[in-house]
């Protein structure tokens, strides 16, 4: 109880930090492979297309691979390796943020460790948490992986262009998903056919705005 | 450290209670939807045709999902629901083992929370630790979440069936693998049409064999 207190603490600090520049932050988590880079390779893209200033903070267990991938758009990267931690905490993300230039930022988005369980119980100063499930993964994640969901403003269903070659349920995983978070909003997207990202893209600037 | 000494004893104690009725005891692992609970309804069927008596202990974070889809087999299984902790530890598994009757098994399947980072930390009484790793999460995740990989005795590439529709390079994925664990045995398959699970059967009957 006392870790998650220190830890809570330090997360509204964060938040304070980034309300002071009015800076929206995004804690993005999935499952390993869901597809969050890949996202953020097309989200990132197109935020800058608006005109949009954003910051990325990639937690991993090792390698700097995720960074690595994001260094073609030229914006504000960190790269935090957690040596065996499985999620990320607050005192992390202080760190990295401390690191970077809030006044020059509108959105910072943190890429979470790949984990379905743990990133969901810690706070890291972030506005929304977003979690994505791809359909190769199976339609009863959320009941399986409840906190995650719970926890979630967000849930993006990915990987739409598999869903011809699985068992996945669409409005199965979306009534799972209700079940366990009746306010979680929902998109179907494909990062790597573009399909569904407009209204993510719509959801964030919406959110960016609402901090303004 | 004293945690881990403790799961440890509890884990030899497991083991020599297993190794007194020579059940081969699997720590099957992956992220979560990699297959796992798919491969054990291939595997468990086939067990089953060459004479093999098998007991499953089913882990998960809520729901008896995974449990209810092995049912059909009429063997023996135990569901644990951790609620919340990230893996299975040797404590829960001296419990489910307790309550199955050894005498009456040959190889012991532990279905651990779909999890790629917290399971590999964990001895839990088995003889090998075995990871699966599906095409459609990426073929650099042994260099990302290498303790896993490190621990295990064998990865399984499993849906092949979809390799055609993604970007995973199977050549890269072994040789990674490769440079976190050179003593990794690798087969790649598909539990959905059933390719490369010869291979696995061969692996899993001829460690039996050793065990008597
Ligand atoms: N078919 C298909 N593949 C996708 C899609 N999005 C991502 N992928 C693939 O899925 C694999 C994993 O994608 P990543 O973006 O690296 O996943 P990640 O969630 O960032 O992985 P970690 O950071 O290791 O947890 C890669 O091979 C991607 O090309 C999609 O919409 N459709
Ligand atoms: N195309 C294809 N789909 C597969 C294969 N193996 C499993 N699946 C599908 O992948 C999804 C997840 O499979 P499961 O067996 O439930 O995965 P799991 O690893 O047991 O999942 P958790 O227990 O929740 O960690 C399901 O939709 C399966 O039908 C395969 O070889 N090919
Ligand atoms: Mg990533
Ligand atoms: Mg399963």
């Amino acid at each position: 109880e006392n870790i998650m207190e220190a830890n809570d603490s330090i997360a509204e600090e964060i938040r304070g930090k980034l309300a002071a520049h009015q800076v929206l932050a995004i804690n993005l988590m999935s499952a390993p492979g869901a597809g969050k880079t890949t996202l953020l390779e097309q989200t990132i893209q197109r935020l800058k297309e608006l005109g949009m200033r954003v910051g990325v903070i990639e937690g991993d267990i090792a390698t700097t691979r995720d960074a690595d991938r994001l260094q073609k758009f030229d914006i504000p990267i960190v790269q935090i390796n957690t040596g065996s931690a499985c999620h990320l905490d607050a005192n992390m993300i202080r760190n990295a943020v401390n690191s970077l230039d809030c006044s020059t930022l509108d959105i910072l988005i943190i890429e979470n460790v790949g984990n379905l369980v743990c990133p969901a119980e810690f706070k890291i100063g972030e506005d929304h948490k977003v979690m994505m499930l791809s359909v190769t993964e199976g339609d009863e994640k959320p009941l399986k992986y409840p906190l995650m969901f719970r926890e979630s403003s967000v849930m993006l269903i990915n990987k739409m262009d598999l869903l011809p070659y699985t068992n996945f349920n669409i409005d199965e995983a979306r009534s799972n998903a209700s079940r366990i978070n009746p306010h979680l909003t929902i998109f179907a997207l494909s990062c790597t056919t573009g399909e569904g990202l407009d209204a993510w893209l719509g959801w964030l600037t919406s959110q960016l705005m609402k901090k303004h």
